[in-house]
């Protein structure tokens, strides 16, 4: 649960 | 990925690259706003933390060190290596203005109320108005080196393709992030003048000069 958001962009 | 975010972030690294090349070459920063600079750098530090915790891809990992790396030099080149040539005396805006809404705003609208997420979410809001002091301390002086206009460009060009991006990721993945979006398109926003004086000034081999 570290990215519960899931940034996958730079 | 898209091209859009390809393009996008290779249009961010040609920036970054553009502007130590500048630095670099020129043995001098002059024109250059430290202040805008430290932003960038708190900006990298603050989102990619999770280099720390999460893998996504080689090549997101591979940009986002040397995102980090390039800001801290640039940084490094402003306020010591170059530091005689810095304009400190027209490099006056008031960073504390955007630091402090940018941190509150944070942490009242977030995705999710945790500390990784408020620091991701503080370096959107704060790369959205990081450019700030530069367009300032050009409004300032009334001019800027062409090299540093093409900085400018390439920086402005990444997040408009950016939006293409979410545009794009909206309607084939049904992905949207609003934080993001509404960051991303204030931030274009605050572009938008300095494109037509690039278009009509830079692109036509004028030097930009604004108005007294």
């Amino acid at each position: 649960s570290q990215d519960p958001v899931g940034h996958d962009e730079l | 990925m898209n091209i859009f975010r390809l393009t996008g972030d290779l249009s961010h690294l040609a920036a970054i690259i553009i502007l130590l090349l500048k630095i670099w070459k020129s043995r001098s920063c002059a024109g250059i706003s430290g202040k805008s600079q430290i932003l960038f750098a708190i900006v990298f530090t603050t989102r990619y933390l999770d280099l720390l915790s999460t893998f996504i891809s080689l090549y997101n990992s591979c940009m986002k060190v040397i995102y980090i790396g390039c800001a801290y030099a640039t940084v490094y080149m402003i306020y010591m290596k170059f530091r005689a040539t810095y304009d400190g005396n027209h490099d006056s805006f008031r960073v504390e203005f955007l630091v402090v809404p940018v941190g509150g705003l944070a942490v009242l609208i977030n995705h999710d109320f945790s500390f990784m997420e408020i620091l991701w979410t503080f370096s959107i809001y704060l790369e959205s108005v990081a450019i700030l002091p530069q367009l300032f301390m050009i409004s300032k002086t009334g001019e800027a080196e062409t090299i540093t206009t093409h900085y400018l460009f390439c920086l402005g060009l990444y997040r408009a393709l950016y939006i293409f991006n979410w545009v794009w990721r909206f309607y084939f993945e049904g992905f949207f992030d609003l934080i993001a979006i509404v960051a991303g398109v204030v931030q274009t926003i605050l572009y938008c003048d300095f494109f037509y004086l690039y278009v009509t000034k830079v692109l036509k081999g004028k030097k930009l000069s604004l108005p007294a």
